[in-house]
């Protein structure tokens, strides 16, 4: 039997807003260390990796490692019946062909339950290699939704320019070109709102706008976000979920031919 | 022209 207890509900509504712009649907693997989700976007151009690990759920069962192939269209659904103050459990029966999703209200006088059908998917994961990245910068989510919004009305694609005074965004299109500058903040007061660049070396990438900006769909799970880039080698944006795990985002670079 | 490359260019499937 399978059956995760999570106190704070609003985080799984939030993640699966991250998740169902890209994917249409996932498999759930679910094993006693958590629940890990890896799926490519159908262009096979970008990919998304979600960890929720086992302690961060108020209750976490596990007998058997399982995989719950779900349509996230449908899960979406459910999880849009949930209130953000709901805790809300996932549980399946060993090799069951449906999910239940029980969501209860912070004073237990309304119950809901709402069971959902699994499919077959024969998802191929790929190997990710650990990547010692030539840049990582730490940003607030806010901004950088807001910079990949902005920016995405001039050009489809958007280089990310990093080097040690700071990281450069720029796009240019048809009515002309936008760029935007981020200094390294000074003094760090608050974390979150901070840009901390660490760079070993300058690296300067093209990324298509629009899976930048289907990634800022995870801004609600985290205040801050950040980007790792080496050269020729996929981005990674991860926004961090509380203290249960973390969406990852890789993006290919596009490369000048 | 900068082209668009599929992440399997880059990641290996398991």
């Amino acid at each position: 039997m399978f059956e995760a207890r999570l106190l704070q509900g609003s985080l799984l509504k939030k993640v699966m807003e991250a998740l169902k712009e890209l994917l249409n649907e996932a498999a759930w693997d679910c094993s006693d260390a958590g629940i890990q989700l890896q799926a490519m976007d159908n262009s096979h151009v970008s990919l998304v990796s979600l960890n929720l690990r086992a302690e961060g759920f108020d209750k976490y069962r596990c007998d058997r490692n399982l995989s719950m192939g779900m349509n996230l269209g449908s899960m979406s659904k459910i999880l849009k019946c949930a209130s953000n103050e709901d805790i809300i459990t996932i549980k399946a029966q060993d090799n069951a062909d449906t999910v239940t999703f029980v969501f209860e209200s912070p004073d237990q006088d309304k119950v809901s339950d709402y069971e959902m059908k699994l499919m077959n998917l024969d998802q191929e994961h790929l190997g990710i290699p650990e990547t010692d990245y030539a840049c990582t910068i730490r940003l607030p989510s806010s901004e950088f939704a807001r910079i990949c919004r902005d920016l995405s009305q001039f050009g489809e694609s958007m280089v990310i320019s990093c080097t040690k005074e700071g990281v450069r965004f720029s796009a240019t299109g048809d009515i002309g070109t936008g760029n935007i500058k981020l200094a390294q903040s000074a003094k760090v007061d608050k974390e979150e709102e901070a840009v901390v660049i660490e760079m070993q070396e300058p690296v300067s990438l093209t990324f298509a706008c629009r899976y930048l900006n289907s990634f800022t769909k995870a801004t609600s799970l985290s205040k801050s976000v950040q980007l790792s880039m080496s050269p020729e080698v996929p981005l990674v944006v991860e926004y961090k979920i509380e203290d249960i795990g973390h969406v990852r985002y890789y993006l290919a670079p596009k490369i000048e031919d | 022209m900068s082209s668009q490359k599929p992440l399997t260019n880059f990641f290996k499937p398991l």
